[in-house]
């Protein structure tokens, strides 16, 4: 039965999708089954794996406005145990059109369970907000992952991410745990790097992953060839950085 | 009279709020009487200058309900052409206390009008979506400056934008303009960076400033000092680069 873990940042650009991307492929070059949800209008996650969304296709939208199953909407990526369900920019009106629904928190949840059975993990990519689609994804996942940026700006919304998970913990998902945080972008050479990751150990302590994603153009340069950074350029430290936080993201299940 | 300037690009953390903080730190350094309005409940930029949005004191969500006028809201900063009216993570209710109002587009423009007179310019800091926030600051202004950052994903929703633009243009904005395009974190010497950089030359041409700025890390480090760059270190390379696209922002207004 698959964990689904929602990677989750109302904080722009601190590399969620590349987490979701390439700590996914990772698990999935350790021979586990992985299903990557695009849950961002923004769609980051569909177009960085090559898979741009066709028109007629279905996608994350038409399962969560309940056209079709997320099952007919999975496509298949260039590693054969990583799998995605497409996002598509309408989920940008979806926000709008579940609020008038009943259990409008609980939609992802009820189209991903069936799900569970074919995969080891499932991954959810959000928004940068904390808005319904986010909301949908807490709701839905066993388990959340904080990637924080290495700098200031970074830190600030922290905490209320962790207010939003207590709310959501007190009425729609109580067991939902923080499974990790990750530092994304570290640049160790600088006094700001080392600053806040003092700061995330000492907010998270044990939470926080060991190894650090540093900074590396090969990361950013990976999406627009459609490929996981492990298929781009494995010799990476970008590449090799993310193998090393699968393992760590792994080992937790051992404890 | 001030002109009203929209800072907006739905990307996360592709540098609006740094944009905001260090433009307007830079055009106040030139002699003119400047606001800047943080309208993105992260309020990232309140925080930037130190302004840390006191509670009991009034905020942008204050002045959209319709509590307080947005002269009694706005607060000075370190320098004194520099004048901040603060955000509040009450701001992401709003979106949907506002959804509801007959003029729900209409209200940030409404609040703004009676300041046009104090200021040359008005800058608006907008969160990462194009959700009702960011539809009342292209509402609200006269033109809109989008920063871009010298990375693929960066590029990948800049149609979504211009888009979201013309829908604004066909109803409730006609005169909405793109003043500018800045290029931010701008790494040179990468492939990438040179790549995105002729991308969008070719996309917007004219509208792109001539001056990129560079990644440069004492831009991130100074939002933790409260100070915009220019203060807390005016030789840096970011500090130079705002100045230097603070002159050519001015000199559009004499084309
Ligand atoms: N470790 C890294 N080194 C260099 N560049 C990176 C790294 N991680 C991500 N990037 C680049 O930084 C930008 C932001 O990353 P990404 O899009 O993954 O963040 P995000 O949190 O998903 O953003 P959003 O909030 O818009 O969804 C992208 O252009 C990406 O390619
Ligand atoms: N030129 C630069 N060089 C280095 N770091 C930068 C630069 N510009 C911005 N930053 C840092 O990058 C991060 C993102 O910038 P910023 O918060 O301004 O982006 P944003 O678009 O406002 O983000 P959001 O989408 O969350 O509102 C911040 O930590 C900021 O300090
Ligand atoms: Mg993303
Ligand atoms: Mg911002």
């Amino acid at each position: 039965m698959a964990r689904i873990i929602a990677v989750a940042n109302q904080k722009g650009g601190v590399g969620k999708t590349t987490t979701v991307i390439n700590l996914g492929a990772s698990l999935a070059a350790a021979e586990k089954r992985v299903l990557l949800v695009d849950f961002d209008p923004q769609t980051n996650c569909t177009s960085g794996l090559g898979a741009r969304g066709e028109p007629g296709r279905p996608s994350a939208y038409d399962v969560v406005t309940g056209k079709v199953g997320a099952a007919e909407a999975v496509v298949g990526t260039e590693l054969a145990l990583l799998q995605l369900l497409p996002g598509s920019i309408s989920l940008a009106g979806a926000e709008v059109e579940l609020v008038a629904l009943d259990r409008r928190e609980f939609v992802l949840k009820a189209a991903l369970e069936p799900l569970r059975p074919d995969y080891d993990y499932i991954l959810v990519d959000c928004p940068p907000s904390l808005g319904l689609l986010t909301l949908n994804a807490l709701v839905a996942a066993d388990e959340v992952l904080i990637p924080i940026q290495g700098e200031y700006f970074a830190m600030e919304g922290v905490s209320e991410l962790l207010r939003t998970l207590e709310r959501v913990r007190e009425g729609l998902n109580p067991d939902l745990a923080v499974r990790g945080v990750l530092l994304t972008m570290v640049d160790e050479r600088t006094n700001l790097g080392r600053q806040v990751s003092t700061e995330v150990q000492r907010f998270f302590g044990r939470k926080v992953y060991r190894s650090v994603i540093p900074r590396n153009v090969r990361l950013a340069e990976a999406p627009s060839f459609g490929k996981p950074i492990l298929l781009y350029d494995i010799a990476s430290r970008g590449a090799q950085s993310y193998l090393q936080v699968a393992q760590e993201f792994l080992a937790h299940e051992q404890r």
